[in-house]
């Protein structure tokens, strides 16, 4: 799965995600990725967020919009991405998850868990793309 | 923060080619940051990116690859989606399709393929030589792992077609505890 967000120079943003699912799926299923406020989510006002994983689990809790509001209410992107993974794996301890957050700013940080977590990010005046790994929690 | 404009995504590896794609259009005028999005992702449903995005990955029992796709627009909070789409490789598109064309936010299997139809996509088969491959090899092994539980024949041996076992309420919660999946295929 890519989740995605863009932020133009003019600070308005997008967010987007694209997937084939889970392999072995029973047909008709669908997971996290379409889901507005699991796959991805964007508030211009204050930041967005992008997902990935074990679609069925992360679908019931809807990570990315918990993460935005986290953002709201004050949390940095990083704490915003740890708070919403843990909330899953309090209840599932198993899951394998990775969330990117960032703020309308550009400021970013990600958390993950099951596996280590990796994301990409590139802009102002980068001449290449960074990729930032995540241990996870 | 690395400054604006600026593009961050799931993933590096095969995944860095969309975090580009994007991260260049947004450096021409006219290039809209939902544009940006559209771009990225359709980098990665075409290149396949680590076989989880676009045609020919995560097969179904029935071999067949579907695609789920979202947008959003964070000005307006607008959302389009589309879930299970059969025989439309441009699934982000099409969800901005729904996005730009209709008031809704999610469509799904064969009317959201209609819908695509409808708004100039064209119908094609998902699956590959590669994905036909590894089901086929799936289903000989017994179709190890799947999603089912509750059901005969045991699923931890066999594939369906399964029919449901009763339940009673205590074992219902315990048996639909979610066992954590290794394999690749566990995940979206």
């Amino acid at each position: 799965t890519i989740s995605m967000i863009a932020l133009h120079s003019s600070g308005v943003m997008a967010a987007g995600t694209s997937t084939n699912g889970a392999g072995r799926k029973v047909p008709g299923r669908v997971g996290d990725g379409p889901i507005t406020g699991s796959g991805s989510y964007v508030d211009g006002d204050v930041g967005g967020c992008g997902a990935t994983g074990d679609g069925d689990i992360m679908m019931r809790f809807l990570p990315c919009y918990q993460a935005v509001e986290n953002l709201r209410l004050g949390m940095s992107p990083q704490s915003a991405a740890e708070d919403a993974v843990r909330r899953m794996l309090r209840k599932y301890p198993d899951v394998q998850s990775g969330i990117v957050v960032v703020d309308n700013e550009g400021a970013h940080g990600g958390a993950g868990s099951g596996w280590t977590f990796t994301y990409a990010y590139r802009g102002g005046g980068m001449g290449e793309t960074v990729v930032v790994s995540v241990p996870p929690i | 923060s690395p400054g604006l404009p600026m593009v961050i995504n799931t993933w590096g590896g095969p995944f860095t080619a969309a975090t580009d794609a994007a991260y260049l259009a947004l450096l021409e005028s006219e290039t809209s940051a939902l544009d940006a999005v559209e771009i990225g992702c359709s980098t990665c449903e075409a290149n396949q990116c680590d076989g989880s995005v676009g045609y020919g990955g995560s097969p179904d029992e029935n071999c067949e690859t579907t695609l789920d796709a979202m947008i959003m627009d964070g000005t307006t909070m607008k959302s389009g989606a589309v879930a299970a789409l059969r025989r439309i490789k441009d699934a982000i598109s099409v969800a901005r399709a729904v996005l730009e064309h209709t008031t809704h936010t999610l469509l799904a299997g064969d009317f959201a393929t209609d819908f695509a139809i409808a708004n100039g996509f064209v119908a094609q088969n998902l699956t590959t030589e590669a994905s036909a491959a590894s089901c086929a090899q799936w289903k000989a092994g017994g179709c190890q792992p799947n999603y089912r539980i509750n059901v005969t024949p045991d699923p931890a041996q066999s594939c369906g077609p399964y029919a449901p076992t009763s339940l009673n309420s205590s074992s219902s919660s315990a048996a639909a505890a979610y066992q954590s999946r290794g394999s690749p295929e566990g995940h979206d």
